[in-house]
């Protein structure tokens, strides 16, 4: 099924 | 010193609605542009971006920029003693540690007011980078919502590819599997009823339908749905809050082991 992503991997905190 | 007076008090109602099951505290940010707001769910896989502009107050003061941090689910209960043709005003003073929510009622004769604590929340803000999407869908808001709650009753995830063929959402589960095409229908009476797919690639990703089914909550502010797809990025699910701004939802895909 995969493992669930999360949004630090995508966008960086400002 | 901030007053921002807002004559379609359903909508922030909505917005509220829209918000409160996925994100729990959150800090509204009030500057010359808007009202906005960014916040994740608590395991960090969701994100929702609002933006009410300031130019849809009929009333928009905001001194300096303030940042309110507040707890969604109070914030809805307070907004539910306002009823839906209500004008609603939100004041605060500039470093203060309260708001307060006044309605008014269409006739003018009945006046409330709600005052509210304020939280110190921690700023978990992301920069979100305009990108070019490998895939843009609009479609009626209220097929999208149909077909996550329909596909949630058969399994946990769904993927969502687009080709040329149209938009297709696959799920599988217990029971057996499932997949819904969407074709690309521009003749239709109304423009919002339209499914349009640009497509500069294919793509295919999978994801999490209870959050899918989460963000369908907004689907009462907008006849329509944006579903942007890379295979790099979060899905977006965009729903455009007339002559005011939007509600962003952002869900990072399941990754292949």
């Amino acid at each position: 099924k995969g493992s669930q992503g999360r949004m630090e991997s995508f966008f960086k905190p400002v | 010193m901030l007053e921002l007076r807002l004559v379609q008090g359903s909508l922030l109602k909505k917005v509220l609605e829209a918000m409160k099951d996925l994100v729990t505290d959150a800090n509204f940010d009030c500057s010359a542009t808007g009202f906005s707001l960014q916040a994740m769910d608590s395991s960090h896989v969701a994100l929702v971006a609002l933006l009410l502009r300031s130019e849809g107050f009929e009333h928009y003061r905001c001194d300096r920029n303030i940042t309110m941090g507040m707890n969604l689910n109070n914030v809805s209960k307070l907004l539910k003693c306002a009823g839906n043709d209500d004008i609603i005003t939100i004041k605060a003073d500039d470093g203060g540690d309260t708001v307060t929510f006044m309605f008014e009622n269409p006739k003018q004769d009945k006046i409330s007011d709600f005052e509210m604590k304020l939280m110190d929340l921690d700023s978990e803000h992301l920069g979100i980078p305009d990108a070019e999407y490998h895939a843009i869908v609009r479609m009626p808001s209220l097929e999208f919502s149909r077909i996550c709650k329909d596909l949630s009753s058969i399994g946990d995830t769904v993927v969502i590819s687009v080709t040329k063929e149209g938009i297709k959402f696959s799920t599988r589960g217990d029971i057996g599997n499932a997949n819904i095409v969407c074709r690309q229908n521009t003749t239709v009476d109304k423009p919002e009823e339209a499914t349009v797919i640009q497509m500069n690639e294919a793509v295919s990703l999978t994801f999490a339908l209870r959050y899918l089914n989460s963000f369908t909550k907004a689907t009462s502010l907008s006849e329509t749905v944006t579903i942007s797809l890379s295979s790099e990025l979060p899905l977006v699910a965009e729903y455009k809050i007339a002559d005011m701004g939007y509600i962003k939802f952002y869900l990072a895909p399941k990754i292949e082991d």
